[in-house]
Parts: C-alpha cells; structure tokens; sequence
C-alpha cells in the first residue's frame, strides 16, 4: 500500500557532511553523492543529486554522465568549465560563479578547474543512478583500452601509449600545472 | 511527433542514402530524416571497415545492436567500474622477474553472423584483423529510455581530428561559429544548385559527431595536466599535430599487439596463427 512506500519514506538526507564523502582526497577535495541507494525515495522520482568540493588548483578530470542530464549550481567560489558536445566543439568555456547555474547535458565531456577561493557546487542528475565515465584516471576508459589502440588511434609509440596508461595515478581530481591557463598563477 | 506522422498508409525499402567515407572505411546511413524510421525509433547504418581498419574508440548517446554480415576482428567495451582483466608480461631474464606489458578490459573478437550490442555511453572500438573487409549492420535504439538527448543518432569520439583542434578552444570556437555561418550560406547558395546529396551527407557527419574528437573540445594544457603527460602527447590526442583528416575510420600500418586468450584446440590451424600474430609475449586473462 502507499503508506507503506511513500508515506514513511526517508526524504531527507544530508550531503555536506564530509564524512559521507565517496570521493575524497585531502588535497584536491571531495565529491558526495545521493541516489536511489543511499536515498531510496530517489528511485520513486528517478533523480539523484551531489555535492563536489575542489580546492585551489585542483580540477575533476574530464568525464561525461552516461544516463543523466546534469544541473549545477555554484555554491561557492568559482571555476573554469568547459563542456564539449559530440562535434568536439566547446559549448562553454567560462568561468562559471557563486550563484550560477549551468547544464551538463548527457554524454557531453566536461572538466572543472577551481579558481582562487576553490569551487564547491551542487549538482541534480536525471537519473537515480548517474553514472559517470572519466577520461583520464586509473579507472578511465584510456585505462581500461589495450595500449596499442590508443597508440593507433593517437598516432603515439607503443611505450608512450603504456606510459600514458601508468602515469595516471589519480581517479577524479587532477592537479593544474603552473602553465595552465587556468592557473591561478597564470593570471589569464 | 505529430499525432498522425505515425499512421502508415505505404511502407517502402530503401538503401543507405548517405556515405561518410573515412581512411580506412566507409559508414552508410539510412536517411536519419526518413519519417518511416523515425516513426520506428531508431536508426541504422552500415560500416564498411577495410582490413587493418579501426573504428576509433567513441561511445554513442543510446545502445546499438550490430550484426556481423562479414569479416572478422576483434572488438572492445570500456565499461566504466570494470577492472582491466587482461594483462600481459614481460619476462626479464636478468633479473628473474616479470613486467608489465599492459593491462586492459576484456576484449572479444567477431566473425560473420554475430550479434554484438554495445550499450549506450559504453566507449567502445572495432579493429579489423582479417583479410577481407568487415561488414556491420548497427541499429542505434535512439528512443530508448537511456536517451535523454534528442532523437539523432549521436557519436562521441575520442580521437581523431576535429575541426576545432585547429586553435585554441575559444578562438576555435568563434571561428567555428565564423565557419559554420559560411557554410551555411555556401549550403543555401549550393542547395539552390544541386549537389544536395553532398550538402547532407557533410550535414549529417557534423550533426552526428562524425568529424569531431570530443578531447579536442578542451583546453590542450587540461589535457596534459588530467593525463599527467607531456605536451607532444597532449597535443596528439586532441588532434592537434595531426595534418590530415582520416576519418572516423583509421587504417592501422602497424602490428596491433592485442592481449587475446589462446585458441582452444578444437580451434582451426588460421586461428590459431591470427591469434599468435596478435599476442606478441605472455598473457594472462
């Protein structure tokens, strides 16, 4: 019956507590989120929500969400994002604020860079189960491929395509370089 | 959809309208636009891949379901969360021990009557390893329940040349917008004068995701930092050092040393000699 389902669901839950975080790494920051496992009444609706925080410096590695739409709201501070859509063409390049909000729409690359006073951000997902797919990292999909496509695919030598493969250490995060045009250093 | 786009009065066959032709193979697509397959809900293609041809590694926006009407190769799914299974050894004699070649997810092989599905935002790749030239039937379900996109059948590479590649992302940007604004002056000025089947077909090959690498997108030194590389090597996956357009559809000159797990002796003799050719050292599943 319905008062068994939806009368007593638990509709809340808190997603700042760092503790919860599924992502965390003490340097670059640390990504929470809520689906319909940890927060079943999410499969009744079909959305699911997160909570990322990224230090100074500190970016997300590229990736795309495989079944869901992504809002984002900045909460704090701000970042550099670029979205990418399936033409390879960038669709937004700016720096994005506290008190903005942005689309990620499904399978659209996206990176996050975070600016002088970090970048933390709330994000709501189209589906109770985002999933989401990186592009560099130990777990990405350039990990998961056999060394020899990606060094035909990009032109690269064998060893270089295996040393690609090995020197990504990190899973989410990466951390900017000196040079990089959205380095707070860089001054761009 | 119009309440009665739907109601069919007349149903007819028709062949692949457009071509997409590529370095190492060519991609036939069934008039997306047809109101016939549009009412079906999803839409099919046929990639021709010439021997030594690799489908560069992309993901698409809803899941395809392929038929191998010829040829054989090999194939991979990247399926995100799924460890690398495949690994492979160097044994060193010097110092007694064993490095690592290389790791990666599992990778299947087809020949000609398999059925292979690749889910949807699944990045996955098709390298032909046989003599003759593979042919695959793919139907892309656009309206299934994992498109939240809209109904075209999109594909995202993950290399190859982009037209945005040529610059950096901003001003490639605004020259793209320059660029397409030409073009689609030159599609009016041309579509006036025929050569429509041409306007479409490079219409479609933008629209579809069928020029672009979706790492070209971003900024070349973000590429390097996410992948902890050098800049020659950045600069190289997002297209950028590339001076020709090769298409979706590479031809691959080299060896491809794929980890590929022994015949079993109820193998033929040619399979097992295209395995050995393949597997180079030991290996491991």
């Amino acid at each position: 019956g319905l008062e068994e389902t939806l009368c007593t669901a638990r509709v809340r839950q808190n997603i700042d507590n760092p503790r919860r975080a599924d992502i965390y790494d003490p340097q670059a920051g640390r990504f929470t989120t809520l689906n319909s496992l940890t927060l079943p009444i999410f499969g009744q609706v079909r959305l699911s929500a997160a909570r990322g925080i990224l230090n100074r410096n500190w970016g997300v590695v590229p990736k795309w969400c495989m079944n869901a739409h992504s809002f984002i709201y900045v909460t704090k501070g701000s970042a550099q994002v670029q979205i990418v859509n399936h033409e390879g063409e960038t669709i937004l390049d700016q720096q994005v604020q506290e008190g903005q909000l942005f689309l990620v729409p499904q399978n659209f690359a996206v990176v996050k860079q975070a600016g002088d006073q970090g970048f933390e951000w709330v994000e709501f997902n189209t589906n109770e189960n985002a999933m989401f797919n990186t592009l560099s990292g130990r777990t990405s999909t350039l990990a998961g491929l056999p060394a020899d496509i990606i060094a035909a695919s990009y032109d690269l030598s064998s060893s270089k395509a295996q040393s690609l493969k090995q020197n990504m250490n990190s899973v989410w995060f990466y951390q900017a370089s000196s040079s990089s045009p959205w380095s707070s250093s860089s001054g761009r | 959809q119009s309440p009665n786009e739907c109601q069919f009065r007349q149903i007819n066959a028709f062949e692949p309208t457009l071509r997409i032709q590529a370095e190492g193979g060519v991609t036939e697509f069934w008039d997306p636009y047809n109101q016939q397959f549009q009412c079906g809900g999803a839409h099919l293609y046929r990639h021709i891949i010439q021997p030594r041809g690799l489908l560069l590694p992309s993901y698409t926006n809803a899941p395809l379901v392929a038929y191998v009407q010829q040829g054989q190769g090999e194939f991979g799914i990247v399926v995100p969360g799924c460890a690398e299974t495949y690994q492979s050894f160097q044994q060193s004699e010097q110092q007694g021990g064993s490095s690592f070649l290389d790791r990666h997810q599992k990778i299947g092989s087809y020949k000609q009557g398999d059925i292979i599905v690749f889910p949807e935002s699944a990045v996955h790749w098709l390298f032909n390893s046989g003599n003759e030239q593979t042919v695959l039937i793919v139907l892309q379900d656009t309206s299934n329940d994992a498109n939240q996109l809209d109904a075209n059948p999109l594909r995202f590479f993950l290399a190859g040349n982009s037209q945005q590649s040529q610059g950096s992302s901003q001003q490639g940007q605004r020259e793209q917008g320059r660029k397409q604004g030409q073009r689609e002056q030159g599609q009016r000025e041309q579509g006036q004068h025929g050569g429509k089947q041409e306007l479409m077909t490079e219409r479609l090959r933008e629209q579809l995701g069928y020029n672009g690498n979706i790492l070209a997108g971003f900024d070349v030194q973000i590429v390097k930092d996410a992948l902890n590389t050098d800049m020659e090597t950045a600069q190289k996956i997002v297209g950028e050092r590339s001076q020709e357009d090769r298409g979706h559809i590479i031809t691959v000159d080299r060896d491809l040393q794929l980890i590929v797990p022994s015949s079993s002796s109820s193998s033929s003799r040619s399979e097992e000699q295209h395995q050995t050719r393949k597997q180079g050292g030991g290996s491991s599943n």
